[in-house]
Formats: structure tokens, C-alpha cells, sequence
């Protein structure tokens, strides 16, 4: 089963019993899943269960060298979509992409990987 | 001969009348001792804004990009104390291959913090000076602190 | 000495920074 990863996040994340949620507080920073794609057409999706005022979310895809301490997005090894705005980001530079999501919203995720070679 | 914590609670209260900011010669303006200090009395914590290690780099590009000389200080690998805007007056602290003082982090109710201690006695008009840790990079900095075992470059 | 950095804040202890939402991003839409 694909989970929340222990060991590939921010320790300071907190990750729910079930490892099918977390939550954060205060900065930026990152966890990963316990399993990556490396090639073909993969999909999930992720629903904001809850998102107090002033808080925000990026959500995405990253390789295992994207850093922990940063948001998604950060680097050039992730990508990610930002709750506030709507706003797309790879290596911190925000482009428009689609509306702001909030709680109760499911996201969906897709990714289209080529074969290695 | 008191516990680390107790003795950094009264560090804040005692700092001021200990060491006070004056023109150097080492590089413009240093620290320097206002009365006797004893060997391993702590001297001053290297206080400033507590940042993520993650920080940094933008940081030093903001700064760099505008000319101001950078004052940071790693805590450990996840936190960094930047003084550059935001600090106490050991920001002013300047480097020497022969230093009167040395720095420890500590840890007092959970939270870590740069100290300063006094490596032997310091005497009143003395300017207080550690080894700052440069990493070692092929562009040389040249030091100015004029020690006999200067070794002419702080990294 | 402060006056000579108007900018520049002394303090007596760390201060715990906050970060903004936009604390990484280079630039923002």
C-alpha cells in the first residue's frame, strides 16, 4: 500500500496512525509517500480534510532529492499546486494555473512518466 | 559553578555591563571587554532571529544583492541564527587566529542558543575575538586580525 | 552603533521567526 512516508518527511509534520494523513504547522516543509513512480501513467488524489484561515497547502510531485524543509515546489526536483491562488510552482517560481481549493476539496494528481532510455 | 541554564538566565542581565561595541581595528568595530572577565565566564549569547536551515540561501542572496554584510551563525542542521538585521551586540564579534574566546550551543528549556564563553581571563579594554569556522573555499578572504599566528586567511 | 544601520533591530534574546506563506518563492502570480 502506497502510505505516508515516515522516514522521508519533515520530522516536525505530524502523520495520523493510519499514515493516510498529515498535518502541519507554522512554515513550509514536506513529506513524501512511502513508494515512487518511475515510469508510465500514475494518478492520486488528496482530500483537504481541514485548513484554518491564513493557512495553505502545496500539493504534488517530487523526486527523493527535493528538500524536506522547503514546500513542495521548492526545487527543481518538485512541482506542486498551492491552495491560495490556485497557483502552480516549480523551483519557487509561481505561475497561474487554476482557482484557490480549500477544505473539502479532492485533488487530483496525474503524472505521465516515459520509459527510461 | 552553576548549571548552564541558571547561568545563562543571568547572562542577559549581566552582558551589557561585561562587553560594549567600539572601533576595531581588526575590521571597524568590535566587542570589547568593559570589566575583567574570568576564563570560561559566558560572555554574551550570539542572539538574532531563529530561521530554518532552509532559509539561509535566500537570505544571503537578499543580502549580497544589497550590499550588507551577512551575520549567521548554524545552530545545528535545522536552525541558524541570522543577527544581520535582528541581534544581539556579539554580531560584532570579529575573527582572530588567536582567539580569547570560543563558542558552545546550550540548551535551556528546550531551546538551543550560541554562547559565548571566555577562553582564558580577558582584561578590561581587551576586544573579545573567536576562530570564526569558515568552510574552505578556494577564493581566499584575507584576515586582518594581526595576530602572530594569523594565519592570513580566515577560510 | 545601531544608528549607523537604521534598519537594523538590537536584541537581548533569540526571536523566533515566522514565516510568511510566500517566505520561499522567488516570484508569485
Amino acid at each position: 500500500h502506497v502510505l505516508l512516508a515516515l522516514h522521508d518527511r519533515a520530522p516536525q509534520l505530524k502523520v495520523s496512525d493510519d499514515r493516510l494523513s498529515v498535518t502541519g504547522e507554522k512554515g513550509y516543509s514536506m513529506i513524501r509517500s512511502t513508494h515512487g513512480v518511475q515510469c508510465g501513467r500514475w494518478y492520486f488524489e488528496a482530500r483537504i480534510t481541514d485548513m484554518p484561515p491564513e493557512s495553505a497547502v502545496r500539493i504534488g510531485w517530487s523526486q527523493s532529492l527535493g528538500n524536506l524543509q522547503a514546500p513542495c515546489g521548492y526545487d527543481k526536483f518538485s512541482y506542486s499546486w498551492r491552495s491560495r491562488k490556485g497557483t502552480r510552482f516549480h523551483q519557487s517560481h509561481g505561475k497561474h494555473y487554476s482557482e484557490d481549493f480549500g477544505k473539502g476539496d479532492v485533488l487530483g494528481f496525474y503524472i505521465h512518466l516515459p520509459p527510461p532510455g | 559553578d552553576l548549571p548552564m541554564a541558571m547561568r545563562f538566565r543571568k547572562l542577559q542581565e549581566h552582558a551589557k555591563e561585561a562587553v560594549g561595541v567600539y572601533r576595531s581595528h581588526i575590521h571597524g568595530r568590535g566587542l570589547f571587554c568593559k570589566r575583567n572577565i574570568d576564563s570560561g565566564e559566558m560572555v554574551i549569547e550570539y542572539a538574532g532571529e531563529v530561521i530554518r536551515s532552509s532559509l539561509t540561501d535566500k537570505r544571503e542572496k537578499y543580502y549580497e544583492s544589497k550590499g550588507i554584510g551577512c551575520y549567521m551563525f548554524r545552530i545545528d542542521d535545522f536552525e541558524v541564527v541570522d543577527a544581520t538585521m535582528h541581534g544581539s551586540a556579539a554580531r560584532f564579534i570579529n575573527h582572530s587566529c588567536e582567539p580569547n574566546c570560543y563558542s558552545r550551543v546550550i540548551n535551556v528549556d528546550g531551546k538551543k542558543h550560541i554562547v559565548i564563553f571566555a577562553m582564558r581571563p580577558i582584561s578590561k579594554g581587551e576586544e573579545l575575538t573567536y576562530d570564526y569556522k569558515f568552510p574552505i573555499e578556494e577564493v581566499k578572504i584575507p584576515c586582518s586580525c594581526g595576530s602572530k599566528k594569523c594565519r592570513k586567511y580566515l577560510n | 552603533w545601531s544608528a549607523f544601520a537604521p534598519d537594523f533591530k538590537e536584541l537581548d534574546e533569540n526571536v523566533e521567526y515566522e514565516e510568511h506563506e510566500s517566505e520561499f518563492d522567488i516570484d508569485d502570480e
